[in-house]
């Protein structure tokens, strides 16, 4: 069906409200953050809601965007025609000031608004490892499981960004971050969450026994962590040619 | 091969080190090897340097990457490695200031190992840790446990880390490499990771490779 308005404060997909485009502003300047020109995202259409307590708001959205193609293999993992993503954002604005608490997006698979509830991989993801997740509540630590349980509460509840901004301070003092500015660690916090949303996808999709969660290098976007710790010259250049060694049987 | 094998309780494993904010575990995969074959062939355990090859080897690129395959014969031309003491971790490029009357170990040549799982770890268990090469997926959030991330998620054909195998084994039936990272010892199991073993997890038999001292 149709979106339909839920409450008075919701707007269905469209360009955004004067109430949504500050912080729709906001969320798509934090998903271009660290993007080449030529390789940032455009806003196509919006919808969400806001919920004020006190002196802030949570917004909740959702937004199409736009990618340009990228070729260059430097930017991305794989060439990729451009394509159309659904994100979901929740950006809290308290005093006038934007942090974004929950960035995730995925392809649009079927051409979106208008034409009903979108459907893509985020979404169905989501619903893949919020069952998952149910199905091993005891294999991860105490950190972890608070996360989770938070990123599976209601995306409205007033408390989550208070215990997210705790679990990061407690980060914070264990890894023993400083940031330069009140807007460093904004931001970090930011990606912190990001984080601990893809922690929870890779959590989701491991058939190990393996346990995701916060570590030293949480506050890093994936871009930042290849760039300083990863080592893509492994695999674009041959290397010098090794002898093949005999196996242990032939020694 | 053994069913088990781990060269950490055999004293052919150096301390867990920590690359910072370089690029460089190629050079801390090359050097994990050679501590561990002249451990067995020469029989004493040192802790070589990762920053002579990052100043020294011009093939490779310091903290923008580079290939062990390459390190090994940086270091055969170079006339050996010095030690972790000698020639300290900076984390960043300098000019070389290698010693040859310093260095303390060499190599004669290096080989590159079978993608063969149960040969590898055969291999492993006769002749010593060996570098290899991954896709580190994942490893940006890994705490503990083994491993085994959806392949499409964890391509072979997309490495980006070097490491260092040091053991094998099973945990509740689970089949695992003992992996020596080099990001310290507050991330994973005290400094290790732990892959899934027999499905070419993240492309860990794809670029196998030793150095072989004589």
């Amino acid at each position: 069906a149709p979106a339909q308005p839920r409450a008075a404060s919701f707007q269905a997909w469209g360009p955004p409200s004067p109430e949504l485009l500050a912080p729709t502003r906001f969320a798509l300047e934090m998903f271009n953050r660290g993007r080449a020109a030529g390789t940032r995202a455009v806003l196509g259409l919006v919808r969400g809601r806001v919920r004020r307590a006190g002196q802030g708001s949570l917004y909740s959205l959702e937004a199409t965007l736009e990618e340009p193609p990228c070729n260059d293999p430097m930017v991305c993992r794989l060439p990729v025609s451009k394509k159309t993503l659904l994100c979901s954002f929740q950006v809290l604005d308290e005093l006038g000031r934007h942090v974004l608490l929950r960035k995730d997006c995925g392809p649009v698979d079927t051409k979106v608004p208008g034409a009903g509830e979108p459907k893509s991989a985020f979404t169905q993801g989501s619903a893949m490892i919020s069952s998952l997740s149910q199905n091993h509540p005891d294999n991860r630590n105490e950190t972890f499981s608070s996360v989770i349980s938070l990123l599976n509460e209601d995306p409205l509840s007033q408390d989550l960004p208070v215990k997210m901004a705790s679990i990061f301070k407690n980060f914070v003092i264990t890894y023993n971050r400083t940031y330069e500015s009140k807007e460093e660690a904004r931001w970090r916090l930011s990606v912190f969450v990001n984080n601990m949303v893809r922690a929870q996808k890779i959590q989701a999709l491991d058939r190990g026994t393996a346990q995701y969660g916060v570590t030293k290098f949480s506050d890093l976007t994936e871009e930042e962590f290849r760039t300083i710790y990863l080592n893509t010259l492994l695999r674009k250049e041959p290397g010098n040619k090794m002898k093949q060694a005999k196996s242990v049987g032939d020694l | 091969a053994p069913p088990e094998w781990d060269w950490r309780s055999k004293g052919a494993v150096t301390k867990v080190k920590d690359q910072g904010m370089c690029g460089s575990c190629w050079a801390f995969s090359v050097t994990g090897n050679v501590e561990g074959q002249w451990f067995l062939n020469q029989g004493t355990l040192l802790s070589l340097s990762e920053q002579e090859l990052l100043d020294c080897d011009k093939m490779d690129k310091a903290c923008m990457g580079g290939l062990p395959s390459n390190a090994y014969s940086a270091i055969k031309n170079l006339g050996g490695l010095e030690t972790e003491d000698d020639y300290s971790y900076q984390g960043h490029m300098q000019s070389c200031n290698f010693s040859a009357e310093k260095a303390k170990v060499y190599i004669n040549d290096s080989v590159e190992l079978s993608q063969n799982e149960q040969k590898l770890a055969a291999w492993l268990a006769k002749r010593g840790p060996i570098s290899v090469a991954i896709n580190a997926f994942g490893m940006q959030f890994y705490r503990h446990g083994i491993s085994r991330p959806l392949r499409p998620l964890c391509s072979p054909w997309l490495i980006d880390h070097a490491v260092l195998l040091v053991g094998y084994g099973n945990r509740s039936d689970v089949p695992f490499w003992a992996i020596k990272n080099s990001w310290g010892t507050d991330w994973g199991e005290k400094g290790y990771y732990y892959l899934h073993r027999g499905s070419g997890a993240c492309g860990v038999n794809t670029m196998a490779s030793s150095a072989v001292v004589d």
